[in-house]
This record gives structure tokens, sequence and C-alpha cells, in this order.
């Protein structure tokens, strides 16, 4: 897994076509609301949860 | 016909008059377990047809003198309605006789899908016109192949043949030992492989969560088959050690939208891998049982 298939991934999940330049203060405004991360750790569960039941 | 609604239609009947066998074959104990199937072959013994039939078919129709056999899967689902999967096709000649080989390792893996306690395999051989058409020949009416005769008859019934690897000996072994390194052919195994997302400095301001993940990677080698079987099988590339199985990375990350920033999640397919085997180019991959 190279670098730079992480980021083709991520910009083709996001269908971006080059990396997005955020200024200090964007990103440090950014809040994460609890219902994003109730999803994001839903979908690691269940990423995880495969390999759980490989136990 | 004679409806005052509708026009009536008359149409020519095209039969194709195929003869259909069903072959059962008890599954349950043939395959080993821990082992993967290489191949699986249905061996059908086409019994020589009478001179006589062959004179007589020759006068009648010499355009043709083939016939095209198709063997399907036939899944009987718990409804009881019946499905079938078409697996291998090909031509015989009345003049010939024998042994006729058909892959029907796709038929096996299907039945290998499915819940258990599972139904035999059954296999729907059918022989039919080599094509359709007014001057298509009837050839397939003089094919005949041998099908289970009484008991110890023995000469010519169908036969299933199950080419499968041990995989304690050509497969993969699961994680690799964090204790001891990766040596020159070490058995294909899972290896950690951390992924540090803060120190990619496209991810800087830009990717929330994780701060990094466990990619894992597959290393090592694979036992390779014998020559005899390598030969059997030449359609096989070389075992390789590969990702057989992966699974997707959710992210957190920032997007800008009208002028606001905003976290949104994302996931990345094949992202991380659940389980390295050995697999060989060329092998054909096993298509899933649609429900």
């Amino acid at each position: 897994m190279t670098e730079e298939q992480i980021l083709g991934s991520l910009l083709q999940q996001l269908r971006l076509s080059e990396v997005p330049v955020l200024d200090e203060g964007e990103a440090e405004s950014v809040v994460t609301p609890a219902h994003v991360r109730a999803q994001y750790v839903a979908l690691l569960q269940r990423s995880h949860g495969t390999r759980s039941r490989g136990k | 016909r004679f409806s005052q609604n509708f026009r009536e239609v008359a149409g020519r009947f095209l039969a194709s008059e195929a003869s259909t066998h069903l072959l059962v074959f008890g599954m349950e104990q043939r395959l080993p377990p821990n082992s993967e199937l290489v191949q699986a072959v249905l061996r059908l013994f086409q019994e020589p047809v009478p001179e006589a039939a062959l004179r007589r078919h020759g006068l009648l129709a010499p355009r043709s003198d083939r016939a095209r056999v198709t063997v399907r899967w036939l899944h009987v689902r718990d409804d009881g309605s019946n499905r079938t999967s078409l697996i291998d096709s090909r031509l015989v000649s009345v003049h010939e006789s024998g042994w006729k080989a058909f892959d029907v390792t796709e038929a096996v893996n299907f039945w290998q899908q499915l819940r258990r306690p599972r139904q035999p395999l059954l296999l729907q051989v059918s022989v039919q016109r080599e094509h359709l058409g007014p001057l298509a020949s009837s050839a397939h009416r003089l094919v005949r192949f041998a099908s289970q005769g009484p008991a110890g008859a023995g000469q010519g019934q169908p036969q299933l043949e199950l080419h499968t690897l041990d995989l304690r000996d050509f497969g993969a072994q699961g994680n690799c030992d964090p204790e001891a390194p990766v040596t020159e052919g070490a058995r294909c195994c899972r290896r950690e492989m951390y992924i540090d997302l803060q120190g990619m400095k496209w991810a800087e301001r830009w990717v929330l969560e994780p701060p990094g993940f466990l990619a894992y990677e597959c290393v090592g080698t694979c036992q390779q088959p014998p020559e005899p079987l390598r030969s059997k099988w030449p359609f096989l590339g070389p075992r390789q050690c590969v990702a057989s199985e992966t699974t997707s990375l959710p992210m957190i990350v920032s997007i800008r939208e009208g002028g606001r920033t905003r976290a949104q999640v994302v996931s990345l397919p094949n992202m991380r891998v659940q389980k390295c085997s050995c697999a060989s180019d060329g092998a054909p991959v096993p298509r899933k049982l649609e429900p």
C-alpha cells in the first residue's frame, strides 16, 4: 500500500482531481459533529467486524 | 386463435429436440477439508453409433455429423424452484466414441457456496442439434452417453474427478509471527504494516481521522505443485502470496462546501488486507452464487 494509492483512492471517492488547500484557520475551525463520528465508528466496527468473526 | 381482440400470429415451430440427462453426485466428504479445488472434470462415455444407423444418417442428412452437448449446474432452491447455470458446452461427432471430458469446476464452486446441509451436485447434460434452422441435421439423435448401468456394470458410468491441493502444503499460514523475521522461503503470511497518515504532507489539515492505520501486507512464498500436476494444469501460473480478502478504511476528512468547511466520512475500499492466500494466475475466479 503506497502513499499514492491511498491519496488516489481518497480523491476518487470524493470525486476530486486534486488535494484541497485548506488554510490553518479553516482546518482548526472544523468540528466533527456527533452523528459524523458515530457514522465513522460504525463503519470502522463493520470493517473490523469480519475480522473478529475470524478469531 | 379466433379471438376478436388479437390478430392471429402464426409461427413455425423450430424444435431443437434436446435429450437431457440429470446426473446426481453425492459430494459430502468428497472434498478434503482445508483443500483448494483446482479442477473438477465430468467424464461421460459416448457410446459408438451402430454402423447401420450411421449409414442411414449419412444418406438422410449428410450435412453435419455433430451435436452440441451442454452441461448446466442445476440448483433446486429452498422454495422448490429450479435455476440452471451454464457450465460447459462442446461439440461431439457421431463418428467418435469414448470418454468426453467437461470442465465442471464452476459447478463444484457453486455447490461449495450452498448452505449446509447441501443437496447433491446436480448436473444437467443436454444433447442438442449443432445449430437450429431448417438445414440443421438430426445427428444429435445418434449421440448416446452411457448412463449408470445396473450395479457393478462399471463400464462407462459418468465420472466426476475432483482435483484438489492440500492447503496444509500449498496454502498460506495466516498471520506472520511478529517475533520472527520473515526469512527467504518463509511461507506466505500476513504481516503487520502500519501506515502513518500524519506523516503524509497532503493529509495535513485534510484528514481528521484516523492518524494512521494497520494496512497489513502479504509476504513470503508459496509452495509450487510438483511437476506432474503442473503439466496437468497448464492453464495455471505459479502460486503467489496475494491478498485474497481486503476490507475498507473509513476516514473523516474536511470538506469545503458553499464557503463553509465541515467534517465528512468517506470509506476507501480495499485498503486493508484481511487475508493472504496462495493463488495462481489463470485460476478461474469463482463466480459468487447469487441468492
